[in-house]
């Protein structure tokens, strides 16, 4: 009868260790050769996970130059991986894993300011040895680089379904008979049969972001600060391209804009990400739609719009008013004494001569630290990794 | 009474710059 004794997993310190002649298969299993869904039914950030359990062993023999190494090759891994492909699951993958070992950097680095929700196991697994503060600063420079790549490529993806999705979108029945005479189905580039620029297509992208992000256990702020970009853009692309076509701005137009915007707010909603800033990224648009539903004749009707246009600049408030058709011949055209009545009315602001907004603006991105309730000694590591020389210590 | 810092050796980093140029050095020397 064979006898077989394994060895028992509460031996297991946390620590991985490693030959130095096996640092290159280390990173290329690990991180250039790894495609995400081979972790994908394993704990989120695996990897940095795996990375952190290496470090901490080079840590625990007192090797500073095997913990510069590898941190040096794990570092240009990620930036070779991300330059071979730029699609938004393996950015996001490794913007959820660099964010990651930033943070077990920071949790287990000794720093008492780190370490006010570890457990007494995980103040175990803490770095003996060496101060990571600097590599920490290169790990959170490059988690902005991804940041950026990420955000780089959503835009991409989302930037060609803004108009049609959002301005264009005619999903409110019987509308698209009072759109303003002689523009009545000119405005859309895409054909009737064609849906893949629709408000459903656009929100059904929105939707393969945030469940990739999230799946991939990114941290919640930072898919909060994405969305939110997201947002940004959409609004610019938005508003600007309304800024510039004489066939949005009408009645309809604004009432189609103001339920299509409300479309997007409760997506925000439905994925908890209200508290996210991004519904407000969105004001200059739902104003936009506003002063296009609004009366327009008497002094009243002035001074209305300008208690309600406060995120509008005064250009951009002129210019939607200029642009304005009537739907009808019943509907009067706007009237120059109104516009010269409502440029009297904001002058005391002061507003600056912007009429169109910058669609490539970014937000400054934050990581804030968000430590990890799991402990090293928990983390199995499976066998498709092709890891089978790390030795558990 | 609480615990006294452990004193831990800084390990001087390069930066992202730095290490993109020691990247390429590695790359253009393999041949």
């Amino acid at each position: 009868r064979q006898v077989t004794v394994q060895r028992k997993e509460k031996d297991f310190q946390g620590m991985l260790e490693y030959g130095k002649e096996d640092e290159t298969l280390l990173i290329r299993n690990l991180v250039t050769e790894l495609k995400p869904q081979t972790v994908s039914a394993t704990v989120p950030c695996l990897p940095a996970y795996i990375l952190y359990m290496c470090i901490r062993h080079a840590d625990y023999i007192n090797d500073d130059q095997k913990v510069h190494s590898l941190l040096t090759s794990t570092i240009n891994g990620i930036k070779k991986v991300l330059k071979k492909h730029e699609d938004f699951e393996m950015t996001s993958f490794w913007l959820a894993n660099t964010c990651r070992l930033l943070h077990c950097l920071k949790q287990y680095s000794g720093d008492q300011g780190f370490m006010t929700q570890n457990t007494a196991k995980q103040n175990e697994h803490c770095l003996k040895n060496f101060d990571l503060t600097e590599y920490r600063q290169v790990l959170n420079d490059l988690s902005i680089h991804i940041y950026q790549q990420l955000i780089k490529i959503a835009e991409g993806i989302l930037q060609p379904m803004i108009v049609t999705a959002v301005l264009e979108n005619e999903s409110i029945q019987g509308l698209s008979g009072v759109k303003p005479m002689g523009y009545r189905k000119r405005s859309s580039s895409m054909g009737d049969s064609d849906n893949s620029y629709t408000l459903e297509a656009l929100i059904r992208q929105l939707n393969t972001f945030h469940s990739t992000m999230y799946d991939q256990g990114l941290d919640p702020e930072i898919i909060q600060q994405a969305v939110k970009q997201l947002f940004y853009m959409m609004n610019a692309v938005a508003l600007n391209n309304l800024l510039l076509r004489k066939d949005m701005c009408s009645w309809s137009t604004g009432m189609q804009l103001r339920f299509n915007i409300s479309q997007l707010e409760e997506w925000l909603r439905g994925k908890n990400l209200h508290q996210s800033g991004a519904a407000a990224t969105m004001e200059p648009l739902i104003q936009a739609a506003q002063l296009l539903q609004l009366k327009k004749k008497t002094s009243e009707d002035a001074e209305a719009i300008c208690s309600l246009c406060t995120v509008l600049t005064t250009q951009q408030i002129i210019k939607i008013l200029n642009l304005y058709t009537p739907v009808n011949e019943f509907e009067e055209r706007v009237t120059v004494a109104f516009i010269r009545n409502i440029q009297a009315h904001l002058q005391e602001r002061n507003d600056p001569p912007q009429l169109l907004l910058d669609s490539k603006f970014m937000f400054p991105v934050l990581f804030p630290f968000n430590p990890s309730s799991l402990t090293m000694d928990s983390i199995h590591i499976p066998a498709s990794l092709g890891l089978e020389f790390l030795n558990k210590v | 009474p609480p615990q006294r810092q452990r004193q831990r050796v800084l390990l001087k980093a390069p930066t992202l710059a730095e290490m993109e140029e020691m990247f390429a050095s590695e790359v253009r020397a393999v041949p």
